[in-house]
């Protein structure tokens, strides 16, 4: 019932101009408001479906925030990183096949290391777009219309060096 | 004075002291393109002696034939390598940026763009297109899918269904692609391929060639229906990937979850929480 607001929005939108972009901007901006308020509804689904599978025992389930906008330079979800605290994150997979890719997260600081779910430290690396953009790049493999985990925790300089990590973790592409 | 590569194990990718593609090698078969690639616009229509047709929502009408150079001034380049990521930025202005990445191991070399807001300070308008030439000999044809599943024929100046009178050679030869559209060299047995991350329209206008519409701000209403201007104010981050491999079953099923990987991007959610990297897992 949760998502019915987007299903709705979906419906909404299947209209002709909202398909082609024939619309006047101010029926344009209606339609971004509801995939928006839709979008949110969703989001907010998927908060309680995750946290509730990585829930253990009787603690509380864990609360999850989003980047939808992740090709844009900035993710308020990795700010923590900046003040040493570690953000992990769980990766989706809505299609059919094992997937072994990259990410690309918005990070607010240079150093970081990626653990994965084995606690394992796998290889990783920054982009910097400008000097307050840095991009983290590394290899994900997720199973279908499944979940992987990983964390970032900020490094120090004494930290293994992922960069120089053995080339491993990605030598194996799925079939 | 030397040339820049980006290289994996399946690809290298040809780039000179501007940062301009050109030639993409295919290490797997051996086989190699000749490609360039060009930011041009199209001057949109505002109307002439014989029609008061202005280019606008509904109607792609560009002034002539001619496709004029989007950027004039020499870009910055900035080259990084890395153990997962090699990348070459272009950059003109805040308005037009280009990323070639290539990730390792990765079969295709990709391309982000920022564009716009589109400039229109001339009182007219553009309409923004990403063309690629390469040496391929493609026969007038080119190939995109019509509804993200079905890849259709495409014939310059041809209609399957009746017979065409060209009108507009430019915009009469635009159709849409969704996720995928290619050209071939039947001869050489090779693919050009561009998988897109959003629905647009292409067109091959001269052998070789396919071009993609990028981003559109016309000034006038063109009088179908919207009743305003698309005046598209915005600017859009776009990733396009490219392929260039051997015509054969196995490469034209290898595409397909590419394309589905653009449209349905894994899923990042963020949590936080104070246990260390090992423990939390």
């Amino acid at each position: 019932q949760d998502i019915m607001v987007m299903r709705q929005a979906m419906g909404v939108l299947q209209h002709h101009d909202a398909v082609s972009g024939t619309e006047q901007q101010h029926v344009a901006d209606d339609y971004a408001e509801r995939l928006s308020i839709g979008n949110t509804a969703t989001l907010q689904t998927m908060n309680q479906l995750v946290g509730q599978l990585l829930q253990k025992g009787k603690t509380a389930a864990p609360e999850f925030t989003f980047c939808p906008l992740l090709n844009e330079s900035i993710c308020p979800s990795t700010n923590p990183l900046s003040s040493g605290s570690s953000v992990p994150v769980v990766i989706y997979n809505s299609l059919s096949w094992t997937r072994y890719e990259q990410v690309k997260i918005p990070i607010p600081l240079v150093n970081v290391q990626v653990t994965n779910s084995s606690g394992q430290v796998i290889p990783s690396q920054i982009l910097s777009y400008s000097s307050n953009t840095s991009i983290l790049v590394f290899y994900v493999m997720v199973p279908p219309l499944g979940y992987s985990s990983f964390v970032i925790a900020p490094a120090s300089n004494d930290d293994e060096d992922a960069t120089k990590l053995e080339n491993k973790y990605y030598s194996k592409p799925v079939k | 004075q030397d040339l820049i590569v980006l290289e994996n194990s399946k690809v290298i990718a040809l780039f000179d002291q501007l940062g301009n593609i050109m030639s993409i090698t295919n290490k797997t078969s051996g086989q190699y393109i000749n490609v360039t690639q060009e930011y041009l616009y199209y001057l949109p229509s505002f109307g002439t002696d014989e029609t008061t047709q202005c280019s606008g929502a509904y109607i792609f009408l560009p002034i002539g034939t001619t496709a004029y150079q989007y950027n004039n001034n020499t870009p910055g380049i900035t080259v990084s390598q890395g153990p997962i990521v090699q990348t070459l930025t272009r950059y003109w202005s805040d308005t037009m940026i280009q990323t070639y990445l290539l990730y390792v191991d990765s079969d295709h070399l990709e391309t982000e763009e920022v564009v716009g807001p589109i400039d229109i300070s001339d009182g007219i308008g553009k309409e923004v297109i990403s063309r690629f030439t390469t040496s391929l000999q493609t026969d007038q044809t080119w190939y995109s899918d019509s509804n993200g599943m079905e890849m259709q024929k495409r014939v310059i100046n041809y209609r399957p269904s009746w017979n065409l009178t060209v009108v507009q050679p430019v915009s009469g030869n635009y159709v849409p692609v969704n996720n995928i559209a290619f050209i071939q060299d039947v001869n050489q047995q090779v693919q050009f391929t561009v998988l897109t991350d959003r629905s647009r329209g292409c067109a091959s206008l001269d052998n070789g060639e396919i071009e993609f519409m990028l981003h559109r701000r016309t000034l006038y209403d063109d009088q179908r229906g919207v009743g305003e201007p698309m005046n598209e104010s915005t600017q859009i981050i776009t990733t396009t990937k490219l392929i260039f491999h051997d015509i054969s079953t196995r490469a034209q099923s290898h595409y397909r979850p590419q394309a589905q990987s653009i449209s349905n991007p894994l899923y990042p959610m963020f949590t936080t929480t104070s246990m260390s990297s090992t423990l939390w897992p």
